[in-house]
């Protein structure tokens, strides 16, 4: 699964996601990818977010949607971060995600649980994608 | 980061989504258009096994795929589930945001919606996902995301029936347990 946030110079923004989802699923099975607010979610005016891991366990707590409303009541996105994976982590401690958070000013983290996590950003001036290594909380 | 920015999950073969997205951006491209150029990278390139066409089969050795973009100005969203035999699944979801009042298509009607918007149906198999399907079958089926039916899923293939006490005590979601070696998206 790859999940994406943008964020425009005119401080405009977007998100997706786009996976072939589980191996082996049953037929018919969606994951998290394509639902709002699970596999990503963004408003221009707070920030985005895009996830991955274990879909069928992150849909039911939609983390991006979290993580998203967790900035716009002021957290940074790193706490904002944190806090979407603690959420799932506390009733799933097995579970495996990874979230990562982008505001409007272009300020980003990750969390993740169950693997360590990447990510990775590239923006005005940079020559080259930046990778972050993300360790399990 | 100064804007324009572009981030996203993962790293490694990944990259190429981040690359894409952000020339597109500088290239006076919208953010949408950058997400779109982004993720369609990685399904052109197959990004690990787990994005685009050949990857993840599901038990009928099919692969299908899962994609969403929105608009963080409008909120306005559009989705695509279990797409079948189309390979431009955020392609597919932009169509919908942009041309249909709804958030989400699903399975073989979205198929036909992609048809209907010029998209080319075709096999979206590839020798490697045959091959990981194939070695599945023979490895019994394991693992799979069956649950409290007959035979035992966690050592035969199916078809199942349900268990006539119901639902198996290892059921995600009743304690969290037994999740591991399940996969993930």
């Amino acid at each position: 699964t790859i999940s994406l946030v943008a964020l425009g110079k005119d401080g405009s923004m977007a998100a997706g996601t786009t996976t072939n989802g589980k191996a082996y699923k049953i037929p018919g099975r969606v994951g998290d990818g394509p639902i709002a607010g699970s596999g990503s979610y963004v408003d221009s005016l707070v920030g985005g977010c895009g996830a991955t891991g274990d879909g069928d366990l992150m849909m039911r707590f939609l983390p991006c949607y979290q993580a998203v409303e967790n900035m716009r009541r002021g957290m940074s996105p790193a706490a904002a971060a944190e806090d979407a994976v603690r959420r799932m982590v506390k009733r799933f401690p097995d579970i495996q995600a990874g979230v990562v958070v982008m505001n409007n000013k272009g300020e980003h983290a990750a969390a993740a649980s169950g693997w360590h996590f990447t990510y990775s950003f590239r923006g005005q001036g940079m020559n080259k994608t930046h990778v972050v290594q993300v360790d399990p909380i | 980061t100064a804007p324009p920015v572009v981030i996203h999950t993962w790293g490694g073969p990944f990259t190429v989504a981040a690359d894409a997205a952000h020339d597109a951006l500088t290239n006076a491209r919208s953010v949408l258009d950058a997400v779109q150029i982004g993720g369609a990278a990685c399904e052109n390139n197959q990004c690990d096994g787990t994005v685009g066409y050949g990857g993840s089969p599901s038990e009928n050795c099919e692969t299908t795929l899962d994609a969403m973009i929105m608009d963080g100005n409008t909120l306005n969203v559009g989705a695509v589930g279990a797409l079948r035999r189309v390979k431009h699944a955020i392609a597919v979801a932009r169509h919908v945001l942009e041309y249909t009042g709804h958030t989400m298509l699903v399975g073989d009607s979205a198929t036909l919606f992609a048809a209907q918007n010029g998209f080319k149906e075709e096999d979206l198999a590839t020798d490697q996902s045959r091959d990981m399907c194939e070695h599945w079958k023979r490895n019994q089926c394991q693992p799979n995301s069956w649950i409290g039916v007959v035979p035992d899923p966690k050592s035969s293939c199916g078809p199942y029936t349900p268990l006539e006490n119901g639902a198996s005590e290892t059921a995600p979601g009743q304690d969290g347990g037994d999740i591991k070696g399940r996969g993930h998206d």
